[in-house]
């Protein structure tokens, strides 16, 4: 099973992090070998696995390096990261001059899948050079979908991007799923919301939610993730769901 | 009083789009003639304010429209809207290319403050080259931050973005102040990043905070601003708090 996949929302703050991170947990507790690509800037995946200094990042990859002189590991077993930078904001500049950049990510990450069986490229909140070039890399994209009337208005536009890459130049680009976050079913905007997203998307949309858990939130600032920080939460037996639904769906 | 305002912070859904409308529909009410211009791709606060379809964006202004031809009103009185447009993401990469094209804004703007008292840009979730044509074209900064972890930790690299823009392109900039949002004092995460937050910036923080209040979540699905929409709401009454503070600190 397995796979690479992008996650992936210009909507900002909808939990793109926090599902990368959890659900890369979940599976490298459950044995799976698992690498996070933290491509984001704000390095927020990187923070939020409790790595605070690092020599290389996910910008070397920019320049050429091999993927395993910056992969390093986590304190979980089976799970290893390529931490970000700051600095990868001034890559999205560079990126958007070079002739066929988008792809470095995409053969940094060749061969890759004979090592780990999952990979995930946590995205910065943008349809920029860095997320074209996760996109390009990846086979699927996980979408979370914060369930709120904005992160549903941006849902077209994502898809369009995505149907774009296909056209252009990553056919193999699917739809891995679209998962509903920060869900409060006591409020009827979330079930509105929840509503229209199945309605529209179906099968698309992964059967497990993400419940809005105060756990989820606090996690990020012990630099653990959710299995680790509160196993008997919410937030944790949610993300062992998604995970488990994710291997089923590949 | 009053002057141009960018509402920026490069982390996601911290509430940029939410603070600018009601920020700038509370001021309206009050009587000040406000322009709100939407800058983001994503084209956020203009569906917030109900406006579907529309000719020009705030794309024109980087072809030198003049702003009196793109910017529309809208159903509330004293609020002139300049709309944004999806094609705002591919302007972030050509202007990556064109030189001095970081003050589009800065130019399309001169002189408008004789018309409106007051200003506000909508920034993405980014330091790119919208967010940068935002900080040159503005006088101050407001800053929202949400009360949890990631947001928190963003905001250093921020203040360092603002820094760079003092010293280069725009030597007037200073923080106009800093908005805590959907604060929730019954979670220590929300308590402990408040303190944390007015202990490392103190006068700069608002004293006014935006409590999360579901009101202002539901209130962009009907595109109106939460002074028309639930006017006796928690959330109503914090913007217009914010609204007065702002107009005392100008
Ligand atoms: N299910 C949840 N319940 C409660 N809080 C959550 C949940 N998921 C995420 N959060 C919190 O909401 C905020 C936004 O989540 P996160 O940073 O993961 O989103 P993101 O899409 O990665 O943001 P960005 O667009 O900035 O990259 C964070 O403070 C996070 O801790
Ligand atoms: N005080 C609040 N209480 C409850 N919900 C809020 C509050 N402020 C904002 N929201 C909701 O939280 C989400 C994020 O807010 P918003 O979109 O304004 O943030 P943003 O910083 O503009 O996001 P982006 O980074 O994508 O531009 C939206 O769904 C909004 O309706
Ligand atoms: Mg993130
Ligand atoms: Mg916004």
């Amino acid at each position: 099973p397995g796979g690479v996949f992008a996650v992936s929302n210009q909507k900002g703050g909808v939990g793109k992090t926090t599902t990368a991170v959890n659900v890369a947990a979940c599976l490298a507790e459950a044995g799976e070998r698992v690498l996070l690509v933290d491509l984001d800037p704000q390095a927020n995946a990187t923070s939020g696995l409790g790595i605070r200094s690092h020599e290389s990042s996910s910008l070397d990859l920019l320049d050429g390096a091999p993927l395993d002189t910056v992969a390093i590991p986590t304190a979980y077993p089976n799970l290893t990261l390529v931490p970000a930078t700051g600095d990868l904001a001034g890559a999205a500049i560079s990126l958007a001059q070079l002739p066929a950049s988008e792809s470095f990510l995409a053969e940094a990450l060749r061969g890759a899948s004979r090592t780990y069986s999952f990979i995930f490229i946590d995205c910065p909140p943008s349809l920029g050079p860095l997320t074209v070039a996760a996109l390009v890399a990846a086979e699927k994209v996980i979408v979370p979908v914060q369930c709120e009337y904005y992160a549903l208005e941006g849902l077209t536009q994502l898809l369009e991007t995505l149907e774009q890459i296909r056209r252009g130049p990553n056919p193999a680009l699917t739809v891995g799923g679209i998962l509903l976050t920060m869900v409060d079913r006591r409020t009827r905007l979330s079930a509105d919301v929840e509503a229209e997203v199945r309605q529209a998307f179906s099968s698309l949309v992964f059967a497990a939610v993400v419940p809005r858990s105060i756990r989820l939130a606090e996690a990020p600032s012990h630099g653990t993730p959710i299995n680790a920080y509160a196993r008997d939460s919410q937030g944790a037996a949610a993300y062992f769901d998604v995970a488990g639904e994710l291997v089923g769906r590949v």
